[in-house]
């Protein structure tokens, strides 16, 4: 019998993750989620679940974790908010469902596949978004929800960076421009 | 933004991304995650992309569709396919970040152009990978 294909791969971002930074303690968590996100995954292929279920699963645990911007550990905007995105896709009928500006919503994930399975369109944001969220009965939580005290420090390091470079380029885009990397990645 | 790429013992192919957007982000700015072909795309005829880095670029560069096409059109392998946008169509660019792919067949591939890019992966009867920098 030919051997059962299946397997999974996740992320929890890229970029100027510096090794100096990153402490055999804080290393240590971010693999155990890891490991957790994929093994829970894993598991549903392996008991033959669907590849949706598998990647739903896997992305909600790292949406739940403060470690990974996403979900409870998203960054601040300007304006000292959240603002969340999501998007999913089906390789077998190339239906797709995507969210974006969600400000109330748990689990972004959540939102975006039922956008794929139970609406005509691919991609709702904002407060469109978040109506058809509370429609379709998904879990809402207030914004601070997303507050975590490191994203908020990143937040005022970025804004101070923002200001000097504004004061000096007397433009914002121009600021924006040169925050080093890790504050343009999503 | 955090992502996952999964091939099914029916052989389908699902793709997801989300993400917390970026920091001191203003006027409703939004980046790849939520752009389908950018930063999430899932073909079963080619592959599934989940990608994570300069939102602006990978949309710009349509990213994840991207690779899948040079799957499809050229008959290259997932990881050619992958790393020439990652490592060359982006770097030129100066468009920083990375993806995680996943092909009919169950290859895997996670190229990033970036320092490092939290990743992990497991394939049928096989131990989990996990791994951070390069």
């Amino acid at each position: 019998m030919a051997k059962e294909e299946f397997a999974i791969a996740i992320h929890g971002g890229a970029g100027t993750i510096l090794k100096k930074n990153m402490t055999p303690a804080k290393q240590k968590k971010y693999e155990q989620t890891l490991l957790k996100a994929v093994n829970t995954g894993y598991a549903l292929l392996e008991q033959g679940k669907t590849s949706q279920e598998a990647v739903i699963a896997a992305i909600q645990i790292l949406e739940e974790s403060p470690l990974f911007n996403a979900g409870k550990g998203a960054v601040y905007t300007f304006d000292g908010h959240h603002e969340l995105d999501a998007s999913i896709m089906d390789g077998r009928t190339l239906n797709a469902g995507a969210v974006s500006g969600v400000k109330t919503v748990k689990s972004p994930i959540a939102l975006a596949e039922k956008v794929m399975e139970e609406s005509v369109h691919v991609m709702l944001s904002g407060e469109g978004a978040e109506q058809f969220a509370k429609e379709k009965g998904l879990a809402l939580v207030d914004n601070s929800y997303f507050n975590t005290e490191a994203r908020y420090k990143a937040l005022q390091r970025a804004k101070k960076k923002l200001a000097e470079k504004e004061r000096e380029l007397k433009d914002f885009q121009a600021a924006h421009e040169t925050l080093p990397n890790n504050y343009k990645y999503g | 933004t955090v992502g996952a790429v999964a091939l099914d013992k029916s052989g389908n192919l699902t793709a997801g991304t989300s993400t917390g957007g970026m920091t001191a982000k203003r006027w409703g700015r939004v980046g790849d995650a939520p752009i389908i072909g950018a930063g999430t795309y899932a073909n079963n005829a080619s592959c599934a992309v989940s990608a994570t880095g300069h939102g602006e670029y990978f949309i710009r560069y349509h990213v994840a569709a991207d690779i899948c096409a040079r799957m499809q059109y050229q008959g290259i392998s997932l990881n050619a396919a992958a790393n020439k946008v990652v490592n060359d169509v982006l770097v030129e660019a100066g468009g920083n970040g990375g993806v995680i792919a996943i092909d009919s067949q169950g290859n895997i591939s996670m190229p990033f152009n970036s320092a490092g890019m939290y990743r992990a992966s497991r394939s049928a009867g096989q131990a989990p990978y996990v791994a951070i920098f390069k």
